[in-house]
């Protein structure tokens, strides 16, 4: 043990096994995260070779072995709870990403929440046996954040009860889904609803992409892997063009919109429906933030503990870098937002829990808040994230820039959930637009609930504050 | 002018009031903006565009007030005195940086005075050398162990600098002592100058 790092342990005025259990969320679950994370550890199947030494290809095939082991293995353990699946997953993938991210994260969560009872019979068996391996294609080319502005069509034939789905233009290519360019043979494709000649907007489809034996891309598919880039090198984010490519009727996701066989649309009760999942999302992605801050300034505060250099006092020893109020100044702000983070992300996640059965009961009432609350955290904590890891990146000097430090990782893998799941500036303007809303509603004397309730008070602020 | 709320800069409560009240004023400004650019006979979307800088500020002022809000709410769970402390120095820092990266905001609502700004900046400086002796547990406490880091820099026994060594020695690039290029290209290379 460096005898630096010894003496900083020494200084420290806790107990740190107890702060861990509060991170944890109590004993019981720091327990049970390290029984979960020496499975992986103590696994003879997850030595692997370091990802920084190999090729793009090999480390698709090392991610794909890691993900088909675990599958099994998480099986064989009996691992359901959700949160213990992160645990054993995030161990094994280390700093990086899962292959089949999105068959677990957004292709069978799609399947559970909207299928009607005969698709569920039919494709939860053959998703959760990986029959069938799915991915989520909704952003195109030339498409992203805004769904209206989707391109991609599925025209009703009643003639023959199909849809026929295109991809019109090039703009319409379906681009980045996780999984789709080499390893999904199906994708649920969200693209504008046509029948009877008129169009009701965006709906999801299952669509076959490869063959279930030969995974050839079938007839009408042109499927491939978008290529190298800043980070996720483990996925084959992909592109799907479509070309007059027929699926049965059957195969649109009816659990609540519908066509008849005639061809008649049926709307679906609530256009609310997909908040719910948004939310979800967008309430673990806010945890992403807290967990990639802990890692980076983990990273750089230990590393600021071994490392001396230069001199504060002529002749003196080379002193703890850590000791500079300069390094101080970069990291311990980044500490204190790591922590904030943490429990903004544990709020959130227990906010979603407690109104998640409001909402499969049917009542929104605190959806709309929610919903635009969790919008502007993810944006708001992954840009001061982003920009955090490069401060920590940047206080480890050149070795920071070293892949050996693990913050490069950290930085490229973190960074697109600025984008995902909602570009950020549109996060922002989302929530903007609750708070105006919110503050014409005061301004009319409305009282309003929840954390906007300031905005009452401002009202009654400003005639305090101005003089009579 | 208004008066600035007196604030105590060591009472989180208080601290949070402020971001609050910051929030509101950037969200009545933002409204404001709308209105102005709806006087001037723009189209309600032409307003809202013609105002989205202001309502991303408005929306990043709501969001961070809602984390210093939590996070202080968080400090009232932990019964832990030492952990209390070491939590609340991390609270106070979070809360008061924010303040001095956004100082603009807060002068501006005139939510707070340059020499309060001045003695805020003092404060950091102060609760900095408090949680030095703690930086380390405090990450220690985040518990990631190192297959999950994956970082030389970050392990944690600190052996940092020969497992730096050790680990660019396995480099593809140095599978052989001379590599390949040198015969195909340098030597080659000579011969020809």
């Amino acid at each position: 043990m460096n005898p630096d790092i010894t003496k900083e342990r020494l200084n420290a005025t806790f107990d740190v096994e107890k702060l861990i259990n509060i991170l944890d969320g109590g004993p019981e679950k720091t327990k049970r995260r390290r029984e979960i994370e020496s499975m992986v550890l103590n696994d003879p199947d997850f030595k692997e070779e370091d990802p920084n030494f190999l090729s793009r290809s090999e480390r698709y095939e090392q991610a794909v072995r890691k993900s088909a082991q675990m599958i099994l293995k998480i099986r064989e353990y009996g691992i359901a709870d959700p949160d213990e699946i992160y645990h054993y997953k995030n161990i094994a993938m280390g700093n990086h990403h899962e292959a089949m991210g999105l068959q677990f994260a957004m292709f069978l969560p799609t399947l559970y929440s909207q299928c009607n009872p005969q698709q569920a019979r039919k494709w939860i068996p053959l998703a959760e046996s990986f029959r069938v391996v799915g991915t989520y294609a909704q952003t195109e080319l030339g498409h992203g954040t805004h769904l209206r502005g989707l391109e991609t069509t599925a025209t009703y034939d009643p003639a023959t009860q199909e849809f026929v789905l295109n991809s019109p233009t090039i703009s319409s290519i379906k681009w980045w889904p996780g999984g789709l360019g080499k390893t999904s043979n199906h994708a649920i494709v969200l693209a504008q609803l046509y029948t009877q000649g008129n169009c009701h907007g965006l709906h999801a489809f299952i669509v076959p992409i490869r063959d279930m034996d030969t995974h050839e891309p079938l007839p009408g598919i042109v499927v491939g892997d978008i290529g190298p880039k800043f980070g996720f090198n483990e996925v084959d984010n992909g592109f799907l063009k479509l070309e007059n490519v027929r699926i049965p009727r059957e195969n649109m996701l009816m659990k609540y919109a519908k066509v008849e066989p005639d061809g008649t649309y049926e709307k679906p009760p609530s256009s609310k429906l997909t908040y719910g999942t948004m939310v979800f999302i967008r309430s673990i992605i806010v945890g992403e933030s807290a967990r990639a801050l802990s890692k980076a300034c983990t990273i750089s505060i230990r590393y600021s503990a071994v490392r001396h250099q230069s001199e504060i006092k002529p002749g003196s020893p080379e002193p703890q870098i850590l000791d500079y109020q300069t390094q101080q100044y970069k990291l311990f702000p980044v500490l204190a937002m790591a922590y904030a983070f943490t429990f903004v992300g544990q709020y959130m996640k227990q906010t979603y829990l407690r109104i998640s059965g409001d909402i499969n009961a049917g009542d929104f009432s605190e959806l709309p808040e929610l919903h635009a609350l969790s919008a502007g955290l993810k944006a708001f904590t992954t840009w001061a994230a982003n920009s955090a890891i490069e401060v920590c990146r940047m206080s480890c000097g050149g070795h920071g820039y070293s892949r050996s430090s693990a913050l490069p990782d950290i930085y490229v893998e973190f960074t697109p959930t600025c984008t995902y799941e909602g570009e950020n500036t549109v996060m922002m303007l989302q929530t903007a637009r609750y708070l105006v809303k919110s503050y014409k509603q005061a301004k009319a004397g409305q009282r309003l609930s929840g954390i906007v309730s300031y905005l009452n008070e401002a009202e009654h602020r400003r005639v305090q504050v101005q003089p009579v | 002018a208004a008066r600035p709320p007196v604030v105590d800069i060591n009472d989180l409560a208080g601290l949070v009031e402020i971001y609050k009240l910051r929030a509101s004023y950037l969200v009545e400004l933002a409204a404001k903006s709308i209105q102005q650019e709806l006087q001037r006979r723009k189209s309600q979307e032409d307003a809202w565009n013609n105002s989205a800088i202001e309502l991303v500020r408005a929306s990043d002022a709501h969001c961070h007030y809602v984390v210093v809000k939590l996070f202080t709410e968080k400090l009232g769970e932990i019964g832990d005195t030492a952990i209390h402390s070491v939590t609340s120095t991390l609270a106070l820092l979070y809360t008061l940086h924010g303040i001095t990266t956004n100082s603009g905001d807060f002068l501006q609502a005139g939510l707070l005075t340059v020499p309060q700004m001045m003695q805020i900046s003092a404060r950091i400086k102060e609760l900095l050398c408090q949680l030095r002796p703690n930086a380390v547990a405090l990450v220690d406490s985040f518990d990631l162990h190192d297959k999950k880091l994956n970082s030389v820099l970050g392990r944690y026994d600190g052996n940092v600098y020969e497992h730096m060594f050790d680990w660019a020695r396995r480099s593809p690039l140095n599978a052989t002592e001379v590599h390949e290029s040198f015969h195909k290209y340098l030597k080659p290379l000579r011969s020809k100058l």
